[in-house]
């Protein structure tokens, strides 16, 4: 059917507006005593006569009395969110949003509070007001904006104004867009289409333990001419279908909760999940560490498998591969990540929905997870990760090069930022300054000029030589240069030595985020990996190079940077300079 | 975690097999104290011959 009609839209509003009408009428004659619970749809379950739609609140702003910066805070059921600070002003406007749940015997009472902020009285509520959400959407079924009285709390005069909209979504809109959107995660590029492994993912992070044939039994269902790609929508109305035989969806991808209820529950939950953090958002109640650990949206990065929340890297056809050529060998070597930390990377730095999500609070998440981790590899415990790490890359660590002995290392950190023997690390033609060597063992990409490194690898917009190297280091020799990117990998020699010989000018601090430095983010148009994330930046003088620039970047898990010289010693090449450790 | 190196323009040729296969969008994997390229010779350091 044609969804997009005008005639269509009115049909299903006024099938709306009778719907909602009809639970009015029957909660006013069973009103349910107090203490009911409320929350999101895996706390308990909704039955789909108790659904009477998702609401979206807009706290659209109020008129105060009096000049100052002003919050607002929704209180809704046993859940309570809050509005951005407004500017100092009598007429703070937030725009803030937040969808809720509303059934039929659930809350519908929302409670706004106004309160005055500044250094000296903190948070003073100056106002309140309450309104029913359920006649709000009767009276006012197109989310007119509508003005409520703030009362004072002791006097109850009216200290201001406060203006509210509201709207409820048709059920059946949500579902649409719902099946859409969890699908188009899985879309990287973003052509609406999705190929079988794609597809597979998306089963996967839906903790579905379908077996492979059924998969593409399914798929193949979808794929009506057989050219090995089926579109989002014909997708999404296949798994309508599906949902309704057996259920599909077994665990939320965002929060990672187990959804044992029926498909109306876990549109639900995931409808309300996937809007955190998303757009202009009220804050509150979920982005909390311990449900960012279970939901793949946030397992974002490579080194996740090696923190407490047990993701695991598995080989065999669960793992991804990053290909990579060993110069020495001139062999084409796989580089193991877990598929579910490769989707979930994928989804959230190569999508615009996922890094506005990033921006909304979960680079944050990525601080605190990796200021965690640093504590952990930190700890005596740690060490006890040594010989699972060691098990997992035994092709890839020689432990022979090793300067100290495995009992040596009293925590994961100190293992992890292991020294090498002398001599394990020949230099090229020491004696000749003008030849330039590797700073690290790490995958390298090299570029003559900058417009080769955008053309060929780095992909975020944002990206110049003037932002990587921050506004405390004259950029302009550098702007047409030459660029060489060493990434280390998990069971990478962490230590990073100087390319050249020369003296060391300066050391400049640039703070930032955290976001990982894989190449699934750096091939990101949307992200900007190198510019964004936390750096230190020294400057090298040379004789044969003139100046060069040696900026370390700091990522996921792995944020710590620790220099070994200072400003003014003279290095030569292959000489240590410093390492990178777990932290934030 | 990453390091990134800039070289000013025209300071260093960087070897021919590490840029054909970032060409290729490949990483290469190098090991500390590898040949990465030599500097230009600098044309203030040339003397013309008469």
């Amino acid at each position: 059917g044609n969804g997009n009609s005008t005639e269509t839209k009115e049909s299903r509003r006024s099938k709306m507006r009778k719907k909602i009408q009809n639970f009015r009428s029957r909660r006013r004659l069973s009103r349910p005593g107090s203490g009911s619970v409320s929350g999101l749809a895996s706390q308990r379950s909704v039955s789909a006569d108790d659904f009477a739609g998702i609401a979206l609140l807009t706290l659209i702003g109020a008129e105060m009395k009096f000049k100052d910066k002003w919050l607002a805070c929704v209180s809704f059921g046993e859940q309570t969110f809050r509005s951005e600070i407004s500017d100092s002003t009598e007429k703070p406007i937030w725009n803030s949003e937040k969808k809720l749940l509303l059934e039929k015997n659930g809350p519908s009472l929302a409670r706004i509070s106004v309160f005055e902020t500044n250094r000296l009285l903190k948070n003073n509520i100056v106002g309140y007001c309450e309104l029913d959400l359920l006649d709000f959407v009767v009276q006012e079924p197109d989310s007119t904006c509508k003005s409520f009285d703030l009362l004072d709390p002791a006097s109850s005069n009216v200290v201001g104004s406060m203006f509210v909209s509201c709207s409820v979504e048709d059920p059946v809109e949500t579902e649409t867009c719902f099946a859409k959107r969890i699908l188009s995660i899985v879309d990287y590029d973003e052509d609406g289409k999705l190929s079988f492994s794609e597809f597979s993912d998306l089963m996967n992070a839906f903790g579905n333990v379908v077996a492979a044939n059924k998969k593409e039994e399914l798929f193949k269902a979808a794929d009506l001419n057989g050219d090995g790609v089926v579109t989002i929508d014909e997708l999404a109305a296949l798994l309508a279908v599906q949902q309704e035989q057996e259920p599909i969806i077994n665990s939320c991808p965002v929060c990672g909760e187990a959804l044992q209820l029926d498909k109306l529950n876990a549109m639900i939950h995931m409808t309300l999940c996937f809007d955190e953090g998303t757009g202009n958002q009220m804050t509150g109640g979920f982005l909390t560490d311990r449900q960012a650990s279970y939901g793949w949206m946030f397992k974002l990065s490579e080194w996740t498998h090696l923190s407490t929340y047990d993701v695991g890297l598995n080989t065999g056809s669960s793992a991804s591969h990053i290909v990579v050529i060993d110069r020495k060998t001139k062999r084409l070597v796989e580089e193991l990540i877990d598929s579910k930390i490769v989707m979930s990377m994928r989804a959230i730095y190569q999508s615009k929905i996922g890094l506005r999500l990033m921006d909304q609070g979960a680079k944050e998440i990525l601080q605190n997870l990796s200021e965690k981790q640093g504590k952990k590899m930190n700890s005596v415990e740690s060490a006890q990760n040594i010989p699972s790490f060691l098990e997992f890359f035994k092709d890839q660590i020689n432990m022979a090069e090793v300067k100290y002995p495995l009992d040596h290392f009293k925590t994961f950190n100190e293992f992890f930022v292991r020294e090498l023997k002398p001599g394990a690390r020949p230099i090229a033609c020491m004696d000749q300054d003008d030849v330039a060597v590797s700073a690290a063992d790490c995958r390298l990409m090299a570029f003559q000029s900058v417009d080769d490194s955008t053309r060929f690898w780095i992909k975020g917009r944002k990206f110049s030589i003037k932002g990587l190297l921050g506004n405390d280091v004259q950029s302009d020799a550098f702007l047409d240069g030459s660029l060489v990117i060493f990434r280390l990998a998990p069971q990478d020699y962490h230590r990073f030595h100087s390319p050249v010989s020369g003296v060391i000018e300066k050391f400049v601090n640039v703070s930032g985020s955290l976001y990982t430095v894989n190449p699934i983010a750096v091939n990101s148009k949307y992200c900007n990996v190198f510019t964004e994330n936390k750096r230190t930046i020294v400057i090298i003088s040379t004789a044969e190079f003139g100046k060069v620039a040696f900026v370390a970047i700091g990522a996921t898990m792995v944020g710590s940077i620790s220099f070994v010289r200072q400003e003014g010693d003279h290095v030569k090449k292959g000489d240590e300079l410093g390492y990178f450790s777990f932290g934030g | 975690s990453t390091v990134i190196c800039v070289f000013e323009k025209d300071s260093i040729k960087i070897d021919e097999d590490l840029l054909a296969n970032s060409a290729r969008s490949l990483e290469t994997l190098v090991t500390v104290g590898m040949q990465l390229g030599v500097s230009f010779p600098k044309l203030e350091n040339c003397v013309l011959e008469p």
